[in-house]
């Protein structure tokens, strides 16, 4: 499920967490399954992988420790699908 | 630790830095890239040769944005600082820095030196750990140069890869440096009692110190405390047969060998004003129930019964504590005194008489 908006502070979380999510915790598809379906995660459930990653509270929100931990300066490789 | 297999097919590998960043001179990034380098030789078999032209396994560059044929894109200052790819032809291997960073040979900006560690890791195969004291955790985290920055999580994993070098004793991760008890010049990040022990706090180890019978015992701080960071910055031991960890804006309660749920919490939960970005020492006076915070050349009171600051502070620590002119390295209570320890001096002092009693050599509990 989405998550909902009201969870957000302002847009710029908002596209902090998008962006985030996108370069970090989208688990890039193998083109070369043939037939592979589209199995784009839900932000919930990235945010729920990202949290437990960094051993955060995993509640699928953009609480404000998560908020912070992605603000944080880091490498830009994904932590998952790699 | 995660991997990304198959690894290098050889032990012999090239490395080339194909530009330089202006934030620092030629010959200090060469240093820290070779350093980087040697930090990954130190304990697998690989061998890195450094060229100066061609295609090296190992393409080391500085670029903003979208950079050169590259397909992942930096973003300005902050956020994304390098990336790499893991072991293959082509982008394989390469490290990209974000010229739009500040890299330094120090604490200020981003330490060259340990990026390029981390991303050396990944040029190995190694993807991003979970562990908060590897290198190869994705968020920045300075650790002194001086301190070997693989932890025992990021050695196995690439030796999980390669193994270990040819001639290490034997297969288990080689636990690179630890400190000497008995070196003359060693200062201490935090010292607490904790019951009739008194912990002395340095990097990633502790040496547990039972004054009673002069043993003293060298271990990791992840031995006990596997969720506590290195390089804690205060540490004091409260009314509640508790531990406090302090580094940075933050702290954690410890109980026996558990972390209090809940913890880390920001020190402003404790009453400190926003400005306060970090302790230096801290210790609770067991007669008072009062814990003193050091801060710079001040000091605040913490009320441990009503679990708040107490008001009229900071104050400046030379008048209530005459004799400590300089900042607090750390500082402990032992059968009544108090000993403050700046770079290599150690101070005890009497908290009833208000009086420098002896100054005596840092290492004193020792028994070097």
């Amino acid at each position: 499920l989405p998550v909902h908006p009201e969870n957000y502070n302002n847009e710029e979380d908002e596209k902090l967490v998008e962006d985030y999510l996108n370069k970090f915790y989208a688990v890039e598809p193998d083109p070369n399954q043939l037939g592979w379906k589209i199995n784009a995660e839900s932000t919930a459930e990235k945010l729920q992988k990202m949290q437990k990653f960094f051993g955060l509270k995993v509640t699928g929100k953009p609480d404000s420790e998560t908020l912070e931990m992605m603000k944080k300066p880091r490498c830009g490789v994904p932590d998952v699908g790699l | 630790y995660g991997v990304t297999l198959p690894g290098w097919k050889k032990t012999k590998l090239t490395y080339r830095i194909v530009n330089y960043t202006p934030d620092m001179s030629k010959e200090d990034v060469d240093n820290a890239i070779q350093k980087a380098l040697k930090v990954w030789s130190t304990v697998t078999p690989l061998i890195f040769t450094r060229i100066h032209e061609g295609i090296a396994d190992i393409m080391i560059a500085f670029g903003t944005k979208a950079h050169g044929h590259c397909p992942r894109y930096f973003d300005g200052p902050l956020g994304v600082l390098a990336h790499a790819f893991p072991p293959g032809n082509g982008f394989g291997g390469d490290a990209h820095f974000d010229e739009d960073e500040d890299w330094t040979t120090g604490s200020a900006g981003f330490n060259l030196f340990l990026v390029a560690a981390h991303e050396f890791g990944h040029a190995l195969g190694l993807s991003h750990s979970n562990d908060q004291r590897a290198l190869m955790f994705p968020n920045y985290a300075y650790v002194s140069p001086s301190e070997f920055p693989l932890s025992p999580d990021d050695i196995s994993g690439v030796q999980s890869i390669y193994g270990s070098q040819p001639n290490a004793p034997d297969k288990r991760p080689a636990t690179p440096t630890s400190p000497k008890t008995c070196d003359s010049q060693m200062s201490f990040d935090a010292i607490t009692t904790l019951r009739r022990e008194v912990i002395f706090l340095k990097g990633r180890h502790l040496w547990r110190v039972y004054p009673d019978n002069s043993q003293v015992e060298l271990e990791l701080i992840s031995t006990f405390w596997p969720n506590l960071p290195s390089s804690i910055q205060a540490a004091y031991e409260n009314t509640k047969d508790q531990i406090l960890f302090f580094k940075g804006n933050k702290f954690w309660v410890i109980s026996g060998y558990q972390v209090l749920p809940g913890y880390p919490k920001n020190i402003s939960t404790l009453g400190f004003p926003k400005g306060v970005k970090k302790i230096d020492a801290a210790v609770c006076n067991k007669n008072t129930g009062k814990t003193d915070f050091f801060v710079g050349d001040k000091y605040w009171r913490y009320d441990e019964n009503s679990q708040s600051m107490e008001t009229g502070y900071p104050r400046r620590t030379v008048d209530d504590f005459p004799g400590i002119r300089q900042k607090v390295d750390a500082v402990f209570q032992q059968k009544g005194f108090f000993y403050f320890f700046h770079g290599s001096k150690q101070w005890e002092f009497d908290p009833t008489t208000k009086k420098v009693i002896r100054e005596i050599k840092r290492n004193s509990w020792f028994n070097c």
